[in-house]
C-alpha cells in the first residue's frame, strides 16, 4: 500500500496466477490432467461490448414495415389514432396497462413485501399508456423504427379532464419500466411474425 | 428507447430517463 | 480527536441524502422475472456487475434484488435435490422464492429506502437488515408504481464519505484499541475443502467469505493463503461445475478471472484513516486482519466499519 504508516496489503497467494500455480505444485501430474478436463480456467472477463442503437431496425419496404407493426400492434390489443395525412409514417398507440393494480404502501419502504401481503388496489391511477412508433429513413433501403413514451391517461374520458396535476414535475419522477416492458412485448412480436 | 440485438432469446431495451436532475440509463433484459 | 472527526463525519452523512450520492449519470441495469436464472447470470457477468433489481412485469412492479445469495441458495437446492437437475436448468428468477422455501432458507427481506430521506437513515437500514446494498425506490407520480431509482452499496457510501470527508485523516486510534471487526469463532477452511461444504458454511454462518488457511505437518493453525467469496459462486455456475461433488474450493478458485484485484490484509495496527483510504482507490469488500507472520487473526467488513463510523 502506498499509504504511509500502513500495514495494508494485498495478499500475494490470492492473485489468480499465483493461485493456480499454488494448486498445480500440490497435485499429482494425474491430478493435474483431472483439472485441465475439468473445464477450471478463469472465467473470461472480456465483456462483448453491448452494442446499443436507436429503436429498431429494418430493411424491408416501409410500407411493409408499417403493416407487420399495425399487424403486432393489433395483436398485442393496443389501439390507435387514425393517422393523418402529414403523418403517415406515425402511429400514435393507447395501451390498455392495467396489471395488478399498484399498492399504496403505507411505509414506501417495505420494498420486497411477502407475496401473500394483501395488497389493497389504489383508485384512480391512469390505466392507459400512451406511445408514439415512428418510422425514420437513415438512408436509401435503411429505415429505424423509433419508440417513444406519450405519457399516461385514463380509459373513462371523464377522468382526462381532470387535468394532470404537477405537469412540469411529470417527466421527473416516472417508471421507464412498464414503457420498456410493452416495447419488449412490440418488439417480440415483430420479431416472432417476421 | 435503445435497444440491442436479440441474442441467446434475450432483449434488453433501455431509455434514458431524468430523475430530479440526475439521468438514469435504465436498462430491462427480457426473455424472447 | 477521533471523536470530532466521528461526530464531525456524522453530521455530514446526515446532511445527504442517498440521492447525492449518484453520479449525474449512471446506468441500472433491471431483469424481467420470467428470464432463466442461466441466463441472468450472463447478463450479470457480461455487464460487470453481481446484483442487479428485478421487475415482475404481469404485476408491473419490483420484485426484490438478485444477488449472489440466490444463486448459492440454487447450489444449495441442486445438492439437496440431485434429480432436479433440469428444473435448475430451466429455473426462472420467478421461481427463486420457490428455492428458498424447499431449502428452508427466509426470503430476503430487502429494506428500501426513498432517495431523498438521509444517507444516514439509508446506513442505519441496510445495518440492521445486514443487507450490503439498499434499493432507492420512488413512487411514479403518475401512476403511483415504484420506481427503483438505483442500488446503493455499502462500498460506494464508505467511498463517498472518504472522498467528501476530510476528517478521515484524524481517524488515527489503531484497530486493536477500537474492537470493530470479528476475533473470535471465525469458520476456516483448507484448500483440499470440498467447496460444497465451503459454500454451506456461506449460509449457514450468514457470511460473505470464508478464509482459506494453509495445511501444516502436525495440524496447527496455518497461515491464510486465500478466501472463499459468495460471488465466487457466479463464476462456479457459469462454469457449470457446481454439480461437481468432489471439487475442491482450490480447484474451484481457479475459475476466478485474471483481474481479481486479491484479498485486502491489515493488522491490528492498522488505522481506519489508512483504511478508507485504500476504499477510495480500490474496490475492497472486506478486510482480514493478520498478524506479522500472517496468522489470521480476525476480519473487519464494510458494515463493521459503516457501523463504527455512524454509531460508535
Amino acid at each position: 500500500s502506498n499509504v504511509a504508516n500502513s500495514t495494508i496489503a494485498i495478499l500475494p497467494s490470492s492473485l489468480p496466477q499465483l493461485h493456480r500455480a499454488y494448486i498445480m505444485e500440490h497435485l499429482t501430474p494425474e491430478q493435474q490432467q483431472v483439472i485441465q478436463s475439468k473445464n477450471l480456467t478463469p472465467l473470461s472477463t472480456k465483456k462483448s461490448k453491448t452494442r446499443w442503437h436507436f429503436g429498431i431496425r429494418s430493411r424491408s419496404y416501409p410500407l411493409d414495415v408499417m403493416g407487420e407493426i399495425y399487424r403486432a400492434l393489433q395483436n398485442l390489443g393496443a389501439e390507435w389514432s387514425k393517422p393523418s395525412e402529414e403523418e403517415l409514417w406515425t402511429i400514435r398507440v393507447r395501451w390498455k396497462y392495467s396489471p395488478a393494480k399498484p399498492t399504496v404502501d403505507a411505509d414506501l419502504d417495505d420494498f420486497h413485501k411477502p407475496e401473500e401481503e394483501e395488497e389493497e388496489p389504489v383508485s384512480n391511477t391512469p390505466d392507459m399508456m400512451k406511445m408514439q412508433i415512428q418510422l425514420f429513413q437513415l438512408e436509401p433501403n435503411n429505415y429505424l423504427v423509433d419508440f417513444k413514451f406519450g405519457g399516461w391517461e385514463f380509459s373513462n374520458p371523464e377522468e382526462n379532464k381532470a387535468g394532470v396535476e404537477g405537469e412540469d414535475d411529470e417527466m421527473s419522477s416516472f417508471s421507464a419500466y412498464p414503457f420498456l416492458h410493452m416495447a419488449t412485448r412490440l418488439i417480440m412480436e415483430l420479431a416472432v411474425n417476421s | 428507447l435503445a435497444t440491442t440485438s436479440i441474442k441467446h432469446n434475450t432483449l434488453a431495451v433501455a431509455s434514458i430517463v431524468r430523475y430530479k436532475q440526475k439521468y438514469s440509463t435504465q436498462i430491462l433484459y427480457a426473455p424472447l | 480527536e477521533q471523536q470530532a472527526a466521528l461526530e464531525s463525519m456524522r453530521q455530514f452523512i446526515k446532511s445527504k441524502t442517498s440521492y447525492d450520492v449518484l453520479p449525474v449519470s449512471y446506468r441500472l441495469i433491471v431483469l424481467d422475472t420470467s428470464l432463466l436464472v442461466k441466463k441472468s447470470l450472463n447478463i450479470l457477468l457480461q455487464n460487470n456487475v453481481v446484483s442487479a433489481p428485478l421487475w415482475n412485469s404481469t404485476k408491473s412492479k419490483f420484485a426484490g434484488l438478485l444477488t449472489s445469495t440466490d444463486f448459492i441458495n440454487v447450489i444449495q437446492y441442486y445438492f439437496q435435490f440431485p434429480t432436479k437437475m433440469d428444473l435448475v436448468e430451466s429455473l426462472t428468477l420467478d421461481g427463486l422464492r420457490d428455492i428458498e422455501r424447499a431449502i428452508g432458507v427466509a426470503p430476503m427481506e430487502t429494506a428500501s429506502i426513498h432517495p431523498f430521506k438521509s444517507l444516514y437513515d439509508a446506513c442505519l437500514k441496510m445495518i440492521s437488515s445486514k443487507a450490503r446494498r439498499i434499493p432507492l425506490v420512488d413512487k411514479d407520480l403518475k401512476t403511483q408504481r415504484e420506481i427503483v431509482v438505483s442500488v446503493l452499496t455499502q462500498y460506494r457510501i464508505l467511498k463517498f464519505v472518504s472522498l467528501n470527508c476530510k476528517e478521515i485523516t484524524r481517524l488515527n486510534i489503531p484497530l486493536k484499541e477500537l474492537n470493530i471487526g470479528t476475533y473470535e469463532g471465525l469458520s476456516t477452511v483448507s484448500m483440499s475443502t470440498p467447496v460444497m461444504d465451503v459454500i454451506h458454511l456461506l449460509t449457514s454462518r450468514n457470511v460473505s467469505s470464508v478464509p482459506i488457511l494453509s495445511e501444516t505437518q502436525d495440524g496447527s493453525q496455518g497461515t491464510l493463503i486465500n478466501v472463499y467469496e459468495g460471488i465466487d459462486v457466479l463464476a462456479l455456475i457459469k462454469g457449470g461445475i457446481y454439480n461437481d461433488l468432489s471439487l475442491s474450493v482450490g480447484e474451484a478458485l481457479l475459475k476466478r478471472p485474471e483481474d481479481f484485484e486479491g484479498v485486502f490484509t491489515c493488522t491490528l495496527n492498522d488505522k481506519l484513516s489508512t483504511i478508507l483510504e485504500i476504499i477510495k482507490k480500490n474496490r475492497v469488500h472486506r478486510l482480514f486482519v493478520v498478524d506479522d507472520q500472517g496468522f489470521l487473526k480476525g476480519v473487519v467488513t464494510l458494515s463493521d466499519i459503516l457501523q463504527y463510523i455512524l454509531l460508535g
